[in-house]
């Protein structure tokens, strides 16, 4: 044997890529469905409390394969990479190597030295010098939020949104369902509970939305009309009867009684618009208002964080709905107005300059949103799937949160 | 990342759209688009 190993030539190969991804989404596979099969036991068991259910997408085996992985996980892995600070003499070579990999226009930065960004995290959240995009001065003009591509534009109808052709998802799976208005408390004298400084806070799923005669009301109560889930807060003045009073007509108002979905437009001769504009790894990622609007509240998604490549979204179906997103909701001249950044495997993490306490790709609001689904179930209720901050304090005038047309939001970042 | 963008707006509003982006758009509805740049008034 001695001899048969020494003689004999040894030639080394790789493995070839294919196989590697192959072995790896295998390997991933099997974990989750052992990790599910544990799970399933712990529930009947009573052990742990359920957890959000991950929706398995159906599309070709690329997506099939994709779905395995653990992508939030590699996102954050891929921010973390990311902010190393690089050594010095690599950072001109390497950041030239990316643009021009990625066609991004070094000319257009505002500030040039590209030995001032120590990492890739903080090249790729370039500013752009002033007058590099020069905001139309058309009054009436609707701008484009950012640098990238238009990749559909259309009217919505009947509430679902075309993807591509044949391809839809419910307008309602994108923004989430209705919400209580401020005038619809502020109608049946409810106070709001908005915690809301002038730089914004959040407001998750479970918190205290509402009080009504002492009681307060969260959002998911509100919206099912679970009264009896009302956590007594101080000492209840009020009879029972009035209370219910109360509720019931609190449900009327947020059951929008003539039938239309809550986003409908409220003018006859008004319609419903989308457009998805895609912003390429090379692109300028801060992205700014179309229009002159008033965001009033936001609402966070923690999906998953497939790409959004143009090519998953010809294949893979409702990605958006899939997908980590904030949901600015808010209205405009000519009434309804959301802005919905999408995040992205490479990209996850969604900033918003007027929203300090907005974490996107965190596992302490994947946690947090475990927790509210498991407190929805306990309560036979199905999850929202969102947590929901409002802007009313920001501008207690425009109750909201004013942009202006060509005004920066925010932007997306590394992982 | 993308941007998803869903509004109200007049019924008319979508002809302007379209005359909009035919006099700038290359290759279909794929345009390239820059920040600040109308595409519809």
């Amino acid at each position: 044997a001695g001899k048969a190993w020494r003689n004999t030539k040894i030639e080394w190969r790789p493995i070839p890529i294919g196989l590697g991804i192959a072995f790896l989404g295998l390997l991933q596979l099997y974990r989750n469905q052992r990790d599910a099969e544990r799970l399933r036991k712990e529930e009947l068991e009573g052990d742990n409390p359920p957890r959000r259910k991950r929706i398995r997408p159906s599309g070709p085996w690329q997506v099939q394969v994709m779905s395995t992985l653990p992508l939030k996980a590699l996102s954050r892995l891929w921010g973390r990479f990311n902010e190393l600070d690089l050594p010095g003499p690599l950072r001109i070579p390497g950041f030239k190597l990316y643009a021009w990999i990625f066609g991004a226009n070094l000319d257009e930065m505002a500030e040039p030295d590209l030995r001032t960004y120590p990492n890739l995290a903080s090249f790729f959240y370039r500013e752009l010098k002033p007058g590099a995009r020069p905001i139309d001065q058309d009054p009436n003009a609707i701008v484009s939020p950012s640098d990238g591509k238009v990749l559909s534009f259309g009217m919505i109808e009947r509430g679902e949104v075309e993807q591509v052709k044949g391809m839809t998802y419910s307008l309602e799976a994108l923004l989430g369902g209705a919400s209580p208005s401020r005038e619809a408390l502020e109608s049946h004298g409810i106070e709001a509970a908005d915690s809301l400084e002038s730089h914004g806070s959040s407001m998750a799923m479970d918190e205290e939305f509402a009080r009504v005669n002492g009681i307060s009301y969260t959002l998911p109560h509100l919206l099912s009309g679970s009264k009896d889930q009302a956590k007594k807060k101080t000492a209840m003045d009020a009879s029972t009867a009035s209370q219910e009073g109360t509720e019931a007509k609190v449900k009327a108002d947020l059951a929008l009684g003539d039938g239309r979905p809550w986003y409908a437009p409220k003018a006859s001769h008004n319609a419903l618009y989308y457009c998805v504009i895609y912003l390429a790894p090379g692109d300028y990622h801060r992205f700014h208002s179309p229009i002159s609007w008033v965001v009033e509240s936001r609402r966070h998604f923690a999906g998953e964080l497939y790409s959004v490549s143009p090519y998953l979204q010809r294949t893979l179906p409702g990605l958006f709905v899939l997908n980590e997103r904030v949901v600015l909701l808010g209205r405009w001249r000519w009434g309804f107005f959301s802005y919905i950044p999408v995040g992205a495997t490479n990209v996850g993490s969604v900033k918003l300059n007027f929203d300090a306490e907005l974490r996107t790709n965190s596992l302490t609001t994947d946690t947090e949103a475990d927790k509210a689904a498991a407190e929805a179930a306990k309560r036979g209720e199905a999850y929202s799937g969102f947590a929901e901050a409002t802007y009313y304090k920001a501008s207690p005038a425009l109750r909201g949160h004013p942009l202006q047309r060509g005004e920066e939001m925010g932007g997306f970042q590394l992982g | 990342s993308t941007v998803v963008l869903v509004f109200e707006a007049p019924m008319g509003v979508r002809k302007s759209f379209d005359e909009g982006w035919g006099s700038g758009r290359e290759g279909g509805w794929k345009w390239k688009i820059d920040n600040g740049q109308t595409w519809g008034s």
